[in-house]
C-alpha cells in the first residue's frame, strides 16, 4: 500500500485545491519562508487524526481554516484528502484506490469520508492501523523537532518503545 | 524466553547501532534498560561514543550530533515497526556538508521501502529526491505549489 | 511624564518595527502592554502582521518567520542597551536565501557600533566576516582553530 | 572598549593554548558538526559569569575540564581568557590593555584573575558592568536559541525589558 497524493482545499495557505502527486520513494519540497511547506505536513497530520492543537500550530481548530489575506477574504471549510493505492490488498478495503478525507468547518465540526462516505474517527483510524499506519506518533518529524526524542526521560523513552512493540 | 518489549528493543537497539555506526563513520551506540526496586524495566537511555572521543552524555553533543543521533534512533524504530510513509520538516537543518550526503544516503536506503516526504533547504537533499516540488507565495498569504522535477 | 520603563519600552518598540519592516520588506510590527486589574503593566506581547496576510499570533508563524521576529526583536534590545559584543550561534539556521541576505545586511549596519561573533554553516553570512574562522578536529576529540580570512 | 582576543586552555576540547583575534566588526566561526564552535561560545559565556550549568552544556563545572580522547588523557584545569582593548577609558582601568582570565579545577574550584591578579566574581562583574557587558543576558544567542524569546510568556517578556531599562 502506498500514498499516491494529497490534495488540500482552503487548509491554510492553500486556498485553491491543491494536488501534489507523491513518489514511492522520496518527494522533496522547497521554498521560501513561510509559503506553506510546513502547513502542508500540517495537513497530513491533521488528516491521520491529531488532536493536539499545538503540534498544528493553531491555538483552535478554526484556525485551521484559510483566514483571509490582502485580497481575498477568510474560507468556511478546509479539507485534506489522501490518496491511497491499495492494490496489494494491504487493507480490508475492496478498491484498488481508496480516498480518506477530512474536513472542518467554521463551527469546528469535522467530519470524516472513506471513499466519499462519511465515516467515522475510529473506523478511520482503524483502517488505517491495518495499513500500518499509526497516527502521527513518531513517523512524522515536526521542523524544529528531530532531536526532541534525544530530551525524552527514560520512562517517556521506554513508553516510545512500548508502542513499537 | 524474552518478552516482547525485550524482543523489539533488542531489534531497535541492533539498528540504532548500526545507523549510528554509518552516520559518524565509527563510534559506538547501544540502550541501556534502567530498572526499579522490584527488578522491572521502568526507563531506556540511549548511550552513545563518538569516532575518538569518550562516552558523553546526549545533552553534551553539538547541535549536529544530537540531530544525527536522534536520526539514527527514529529511523531504528521506523525499521522495527514500518509505516508506509514518513514526513521529515527540515530535520537536515542543523548539519554539515559531510553528514547531509550520509544522511542522503541513509533516506535513499530507507526509501527502497518506506515513502518519504522531506521538506529542505539544502540542495543535497533536494538532488536525493525523485520528485521535487516548490511551494511559493506569488500571491499574497496564498501558497502555490509548483512541480519541479518529475520521476 | 514617563516612567523609565515606558521611555525604554517606546525606544525598544520603534527599533523592533523598523527592523522587522526591514527585514520581511513590509508589515507592521508592534509592542503591546498587558494591564493587571490595579491599571499596571504587567505584561508585553509582540503583534506582528507579515506582508499581505492577517496579524498572526506568533505560534502560528513560520519557523523562518520566527527566527526573524526573534532577531528583529533581540536587536531592537540591542541598539537600546548596547553592549560592546555579541555572540550568535547558528541563528540563520532557519533562513532562506533571500532572508540570510537580509540578516546580513542588518548585521552589517549594526556591526558598525558593535562586535558580533558569529557562528554559521551559512555561505553568505560568511562572506559578511571581515575575519573567519575554521574550526576542525584533526586530532581526534581535539579542537583547532585555523584562522582563514583576515581583515 | 572592545574585545581583542579570546584565549582557551584546556576548555572543553580546547586542549592546548588557543588565541582567537577578533574582528572589530564580524567574527564568524565555521566548521564541521562537533568540532569546537559552540564550545568556544560556552566559554565566552562562563567567562562572563554564567552558572546555570545546562546554559553551558554541562551537568557540573568539572565537565567543562577537557575529559579526555582516544588518544589524550584529560586535563585538570581549564581555563579561559578575554583581552579587552581599553584605550578609550571606558572602564575605570589605568591600563590601555586589560585581561580577564576565569580558572576552574578539577576539584570545582573557580577563580577569577584581573590582570594576572586574582579577584572576586562581583568586582569582575562590576568592572563588566561599567563597559556594558551584563553577564551573558541575551547579548548571547546560544544554537537553538534564537526563537527562544518569542515562547517567553508575557509577564517574563516584560521582565526581559525592566532588565534593560
Ligand atoms: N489559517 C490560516 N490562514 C492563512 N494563513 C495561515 C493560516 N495558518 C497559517 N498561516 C500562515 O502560514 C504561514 C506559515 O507557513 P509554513 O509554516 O508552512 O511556512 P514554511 O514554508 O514551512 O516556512 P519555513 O521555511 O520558514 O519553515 C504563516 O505566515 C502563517 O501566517
Ligand atoms: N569536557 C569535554 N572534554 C572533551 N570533549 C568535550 C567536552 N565537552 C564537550 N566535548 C565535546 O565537544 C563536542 C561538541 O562540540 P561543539 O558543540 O562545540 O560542536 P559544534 O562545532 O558547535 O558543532 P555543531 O555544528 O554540530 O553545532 C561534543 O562531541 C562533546 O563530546
Ligand atoms: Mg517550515
Ligand atoms: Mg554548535
Amino acid at each position: 500500500m502506498y500514498l499516491e497524493e494529497i490534495e488540500l482545499y482552503g487548509f491554510k495557505t492553500f486556498v485553491s485545491n491543491t494536488k501534489v502527486i507523491l513518489s514511492k520513494n522520496i518527494t522533496a519540497i522547497i521554498g521560501p519562508n513561510g509559503s506553506g511547506k510546513s502547513n502542508m505536513v500540517d495537513a497530513i497530520r491533521w488528516i491521520l487524526g491529531e488532536t493536539k492543537m499545538t503540534l498544528l500550530r493553531a491555538s483552535e481548530s478554526s484556525d485551521l481554516i484559510f483566514s483571509g489575506s490582502n485580497i481575498k477574504s477568510p474560507l468556511s471549510v478546509a479539507s485534506v484528502k489522501m490518496i491511497f493505492n491499495n492494490e496489494e490488498h494491504t487493507l480490508p478495503i475492496k478498491t484498488p484506490r481508496f480516498i480518506i478525507e477530512r474536513r472542518i468547518y467554521r463551527n469546528k465540526e469535522s467530519h470524516y469520508y472513506l471513499n466519499g462516505e462519511e465515516s467515522s474517527l475510529q473506523s478511520v483510524l482503524s483502517t488505517f492501523n491495518s495499513g500500518g499506519i499509526f497516527g502521527a506518533n513518531f513517523a512524522i518529524v515536526g521542523q524544529g523537532r528531530v532531536e526532541e526524542i534525544l530530551l525524552a526521560r527514560p520512562e517517556e523513552k521506554k513508553a516510545i518503545l512500548d508502542k513499537v512493540a | 524466553i524474552k518478552s516482547e518489549f525485550e524482543k523489539t528493543l533488542g531489534e531497535v537497539e541492533k539498528n540504532f547501532a548500526v545507523f549510528f555506526k554509518r552516520m559518524f563513520m565509527g563510534g559506538e551506540a547501544s540502550i541501556e534498560k534502567l530498572y526499579d526496586e522490584n527488578g522491572e524495566v521502568k526507563g531506556i537511555e540511549l548511550n552513545v561514543r563518538l569516532p575518538g572521543k569518550r562516552k558523553q552524555s546526549l545533552p553534551l553533543l553539538s547541535g549536529g550530533e544530537k540531530t544525527i543521533t536522534a536520526l539514527a534512533f527514529l529511523f531504528a524504530l521506523f525499521k522495527v515497526k514500518p509505516s508506509p510513509f514518513y514526513v521529515l520538516d527540515e530535520v537536515d537543518a542543523a548539519l554539515d556538508e559531510d553528514n547531509v550526503v550520509r544522511f542522503c544516503e541513509l533516506l535513499n536506503e530507507e526509501a527502497k521501502t518506506s515513502q518519504f516526504i522531506v521538506i529542505t533547504h539544502n540542495k543535497e537533499t533536494m538532488q536525493s529526491a525523485n520528485i521535487l516540488y516548490g511551494v511559493t507565495m506569488e500571491e499574497e498569504g496564498i501558497s502555490k505549489v509548483v512541480s519541479m522535477k518529475f520521476a
